[in-house]
């Protein structure tokens, strides 16, 4: 069964998208068949990963709310081993939708476990989160095996986190007990501007091992692939960003015994 | 009366807090009594301006979900000439406890408009909005005279507009027909990178006048500014944050008639 991890952190344009994007990437690259779920109503992985908005006549919001089959929801992407499951704005009013549900909370994790035999063939699925701690990002948690958490070099990074994990006690109290931390991985640090140095020193001091020892550089080529709607490891592989994110598969794998 | 604008991109991390503590700042220097209300649950812009979170007893939470005074709720910050309504992190609940209520979308507006008196003190009112198009940020576009869009220069920032004027004209059609566009101002923007030139020409040529003159460019110190719980004015008065949202305090009231 493929390990399912939630990509989310409700500070914004803190790095979920280009992580997921290309830690996919990463992972199919290094042999490790990847689905990554778009949950976020702006579909900015579906924009990254090539994914037209004409292409998207059924997305993420038909798995959510109506269960629908992952053969009829997901797409081949440009990568080989990496799958996409596109996001539409649509998705912003299945808060409203699933509001009075019973059991709202449990969708998404509903929709995949009815589906084991087709997840099969994958070996990670990335839910990308939108930045809020929504009934879509909750959905994402219970489904989830592991929370992966992008923490951008700044100020205001740090303050979202004590919410993120209250959160996170919130959803292991309830719905999901055996949700874990996978991690938390420092994003767009320059290591001249002294605001990483702390950011990291603070993270790592309070957070431990459960920082990623790996960390993403700020690298413009990084900003400038969604254009072309490549992964950084197509668009410029020898990058600082493709390096980073490809170490960054590496130490995920290790950590979860496979090398 | 005073003029009050929602600051709002649904899109993360473009700089919205980033622009309503530094736009609301240069206003007051300029002699306009501004008056800031957090309505995001991450409380960013309350944090940047020094509220710690001992002292948000009393929040924007309750002048949107109870009316309350605004003598309870707002607080005097370091700068001469600004105010601010703190938020903390119940405004989450907000959207499912008003969900049901009738008038939900008009709660802030309402709030407001009960207490003008108290209002009128100010010349301008900035709300700085969550990264969603919720219940908390269509509340502040009900409630406001105009939106003040900050456009970070990256491809993802351009995709969200669309949602964004959507949902804007959906509350011009229904709870707030005299709702216009501020403006929209580039933020984080670098001269010496081509995605930058880029989104601003599309920008111009896509949106005309509705696209300030003033650019804020990407400087360190606005992101180091709130780590000392001041406006970048007060933390490093002549760098290039501090010049550009003084810039554009005066292009603002420029446009509105007062110089
Ligand atoms: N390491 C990096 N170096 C430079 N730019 C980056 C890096 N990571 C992300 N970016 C850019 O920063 C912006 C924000 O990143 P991204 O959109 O991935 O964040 P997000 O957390 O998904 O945002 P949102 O909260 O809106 O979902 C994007 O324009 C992206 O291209
Ligand atoms: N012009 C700039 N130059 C450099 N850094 C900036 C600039 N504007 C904002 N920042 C930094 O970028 C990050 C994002 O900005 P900010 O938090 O203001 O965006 P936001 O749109 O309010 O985010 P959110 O969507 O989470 O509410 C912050 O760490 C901020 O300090
Ligand atoms: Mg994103
Ligand atoms: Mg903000």
């Amino acid at each position: 069964q493929p390990k399912i991890i939630a990509v989310s952190n409700q500070k914004g344009g803190v790095g979920k998208t280009t992580t997921a994007i290309n830690l996919g990437a990463a992972l199919a690259e290094a042999g490790c068949k990847t689905l990554i779920i778009d949950l976020d109503p702006q579909g900015n992985a579906s924009t990254g990963l090539g994914v037209s908005h004409t292409d998207r006549g059924t997305s993420s919001y038909d798995l959510l709310v109506d269960g629908a089959a992952l053969a009829d929801v997901s797409h081949a992407c440009d990568v080989a081993g990496l799958n996409i499951v596109p996001a539409t704005a649509d998705l912003s009013s299945a808060d409203v939708e699933l509001a009075d549900k019973s059991g709202r909370v449990g969708f998404l994790r509903k929709a995949l476990r009815d589906q084991m035999g087709e997840l099969a063939d994958y070996q990670f699925v990335l839910i990308d989160c939108p930045p809020s701690l929504n009934l879509l990002t909750i959905n994402a948690m219970v489904a989830a095996d592991s929370i992966l958490v992008p923490l951008q070099s700044e100020f205001f990074a740090l303050e979202g986190l004590s919410q993120l994990m209250l959160t996170l006690r919130e959803v292991r109290q309830g719905a999901n007990p055996d949700l874990r931390i996978e991690g938390i991985v420092l994003t767009m640090y320059d290591k001249r501007n002294n605001l990483s140095l702390q950011v990291e020193e603070d993270a790592r001091e309070n957070l431990g091992d459960l920082v990623f020892k790996t960390v993403i550089p700020r690298n413009v080529r990084l900003s400038e692939a969604p254009s072309f709607a490549k992964p950084i490891l197509d668009y410029d592989k020898n990058s600082a960003g493709a390096v980073a994110y490809r170490a960054l598969a590496a130490e995920l794998l290790a950590l979860n015994g496979q090398t």
